[in-house]
């Protein structure tokens, strides 16, 4: 009966996962290797092909009243602000997949907010790695393909952004998860107790511990070949809480070096005395 | 907390609401 319970859990954080992200890892992987049966996304490798792939490839945030000003700015900070506006995105999807984890919001609500806080990035960056290969990344859901050596020509210190990312993600995607293990992973990474400031520990260490169950157990039915994948996917949570801190650094850096960039207020608050 | 994550918070609050940039 115990099994039954976790494995209806992780059926339920799978199907809310399906709900929250835009972007799946099969359909990502399916356009990555031209299986979709759509057109393929329009490569963007050069600044030409960055100023042609613009008529392709709709950005959604491009409705977002003052954006127009942008179209002035240098292409290092239009790209960088277009991150911006994808993340926020991303921590409104991630931030609805967390609700949906039973027993969340019966938390502390300052709680509620720390986990978000310290957990969201570590969440994008595990689930951008579904969108990356070594040579490049998909944008825009999927329409455009940015390549890796391109974001690592840009002026720096943009060129510094993404390649710790695609280090990662070389890692992860090696694992070979799916959509179904990531959705309980995230649920696992958002749980955790650990987390600076947190008042009531012991309710989200209880709820994180059925997550880790629920995960293992997931792992050895749908990777019955891959004994350890439990153990190295736990390592990889280490890897993350490095990403984030060395982005977080670096945003830092951009806020007081890039006069002309705005940090979106969202992400300030995420940022604001994180590590 | 509450007072300095107030989107953070409006998004938990609010169900899917979009976010007031």
């Amino acid at each position: 009966p115990e099994c039954a319970d976790l494995r209806a859990l992780a059926k339920h954080l799978y199907d809310s996962y399906l709900k929250s992200f835009s972007l799946t890892k099969a359909k990502a992987r399916a356009i990555l290797t031209g299986k979709t049966g759509e057109k393929a996304p329009f490569v963007i490798y050069d600044m030409n092909s960055l100023m042609t792939g613009q008529q392709f490839v709709s950005y959604k945030q491009n409705s977002v009243p003052g954006q127009g000003q942008e179209q002035n700015k240098e292409v290092e900070i239009q790209l960088f602000q277009r991150c911006q506006f994808r993340s926020v995105e991303a921590v409104r999807e991630i931030t609805e997949f967390a609700k949906s984890i039973p027993g969340f919001i019966g938390l502390d609500l300052n709680d509620q907010v720390t986990l978000l806080k310290y957990g969201v990035h570590e969440v994008i960056f595990s689930t951008l790695a579904s969108l990356m290969n070594k040579d490049g990344v998909l944008i825009s859901d999927g329409q455009g393909f940015m390549t890796r050596e391109f974001l690592k020509s840009l002026r720096k210190p943009f060129c510094e952004l993404m390649e710790p990312k695609f280090e990662f993600s070389v890692k992860f995607n090696s694992l070979e998860l799916d959509d179904s293990d990531l959705a309980v992973f995230i649920a696992v990474i958002i749980l955790s107790g650990d987390r600076p400031g947190l008042v009531n520990v012991k309710p989200i260490e209880d709820l994180q511990d059925n997550m880790l169950q629920a995960l293992e157990l997931q792992l050895k039915m749908n990777h019955p070949d891959a004994p350890h994948l439990f153990a190295k996917l736990l390592q990889k949570m280490t890897d993350l809480r490095q990403i984030v801190t060395e982005h977080v650094q670096l945003l830092q850096l951009l806020k007081k070096t890039e006069l002309e960039m705005n940090i979106h207020p969202l992400l300030q608050e995420i940022m604001k005395d994180l590590y | 907390l509450k007072e300095k994550h107030k989107i953070l918070h409006r998004l938990l609050q609010n169900s899917s609401s979009p976010v007031d940039l």
